[in-house]
């Protein structure tokens, strides 16, 4: 079973096309393996991507280096998988 | 002895719960409601069709859920409104005027191999599970396999992305199994397709960035289920095009459906609060459920209202 330990999911704020076009060169990297959970298409709308944990250095400092505002929506995806099985085992349970 | 009453639509179910779910709201609700199977995944899982009917010979109004399999606030949203509907018949005027006139298809797992994996193998997947000769990658994403500007902007070529086409149009059997009954019924007249999350009521097109030729009905109908939704708990959706609220994206099924003449054509993304994404927790089931029913609502009374 695939696990998700230290993967994280950041919240991108882009403020331009400018800073948009940035993030679709970062989708466009594919050996970070990326998985945007919104896509980078529309400045009204926050970029969710799910970062490997080997990929999260790279990204943030991409971020940073082209200061495009970023926050931390999960701070470690595999803790809220969890809390998610103990819930349904729980409920099943019941 | 169990019924559907008893049954916790507040929770994150297996997909053979939720089969068993269906089947304790059919038994409950007999005369409103029967399960019918449409098809049979890649991997050999039946795909089952809630119709909602009380006569013969009627128009149809079609709505999936949860075509992309990780969205589990979704197939649980969809599974809660068809014990709505069928409870609410005889009860409420909306849906009862509604059921009088329309049979309403309700697909509460569109995508049920993907499904399964995600609760078993990766909680992330979101593709359906077929495998292509020729490449070490798995699945195709369904809502890229429409034929409708199938292979355009906004869609893969490549079998390792999470967004790929596909090989060719209606490649998947979940698609082809959707579009045939939408063809061989040849009269649905609304086709309400629901995912998550980013609290978006969208309309054609996906694939071009063009405004489709009944635009303004459309985008009235639309604000008026946001607001009907809104209304509950205050979670603001934003409404429009495809291609003008999030990105152009090819071969996605509510383009298809609208060019073959289904006029009423939506596609919903519930809930996120901007803190969980896909992995909402099962707190949020039922609000996410209750405000979404009203905006469906909305939708298919106005699909009522406005025959064509």
């Amino acid at each position: 079973e695939k696990t998700f330990v230290g993967e994280q999911v950041l919240r991108i704020k882009a403020s331009s096309n400018e800073k948009m076009g940035l993030l679709q060169d970062l989708q466009s990297l594919t050996h970070l393996q990326l998985d945007f959970w919104t896509e980078p298409a529309n400045p009204n709308i926050p970029v969710d991507v799910r970062i490997p944990f080997r990929s999260l250095q790279s990204v943030k400092a991409y971020l940073e280096y082209n200061n495009i505002d970023y926050t931390i929506m999960i701070e470690d995806l595999q803790v809220i998988i969890n809390n998610e099985k103990e819930e349904m085992e729980f409920n099943e349970r019941k | 002895e169990r019924n559907s009453g008893s049954f916790n639509f507040g929770a994150f179910h297996t997909l053979d719960n939720l089969y068993n779910a269906i089947d304790l709201i059919v038994a409950d609700y007999k005369s409103v409601v029967s399960k019918q199977q449409i098809g049979t995944s890649y991997e050999g899982r039946p795909i089952y069709v809630l119709k909602f009917s009380t006569g013969a010979d009627r128009p149809g109004i079609w709505i999936d859920a949860g075509i992309h399999s990780r969205e589990w606030v979704t197939q649980a949203t969809a599974l809660w409104t068809a014990h709505q509907l069928a409870f609410d018949y005889g009860k409420d005027t909306s849906v009862t005027s509604l059921l009088n006139k329309y049979d309403v298809f309700l697909l509460v797992v569109t995508n049920p191999d993907g499904y399964a994996y995600s609760h078993t193998a990766n909680r992330m997947w979101r593709k359906t599970r077929s495998i292509k000769s020729g490449s070490r990658c798995v699945g195709v994403d369904p809502n890229r396999n429409w034929n409708a500007g199938f292979g355009g902007p906004g869609a893969s070529a490549d079998p390792c992305s999470d967004s790929y086409r596909g090989p060719s149009a209606e490649s998947e059997v979940e698609v082809k199994t959707v579009a045939n009954f939408i063809r061989s019924h040849g009269k649905i007249k609304g086709f309400v397709s629901i995912h998550s999350y980013s609290q978006l009521l969208l309309f054609p097109y996906g694939y071009k960035c063009t405004n489709p030729a009944h635009y303004t009905e459309l985008n009235t109908v639309g604000k008026a289920a946001a607001s009907a939704l809104s209304a509950l708990y205050g979670t603001q959706y934003t409404v429009g095009t495809i291609c003008s609220t999030i990105y152009q994206a090819s071969g996605g099924s509510i383009d298809w459906t609208y060019d073959i003449g289904i006029k009423y054509s939506f596609a919903f993304e519930l809930r996120d609060t901007g803190r969980y994404g896909f992995l909402l927790p099962a707190t949020q089931i039922l609000p996410t459920a209750q405000e979404t029913w009203l905006g469906i609502k909305k939708i298919l009374e106005h699909v009522r209202d406005n025959p064509y």
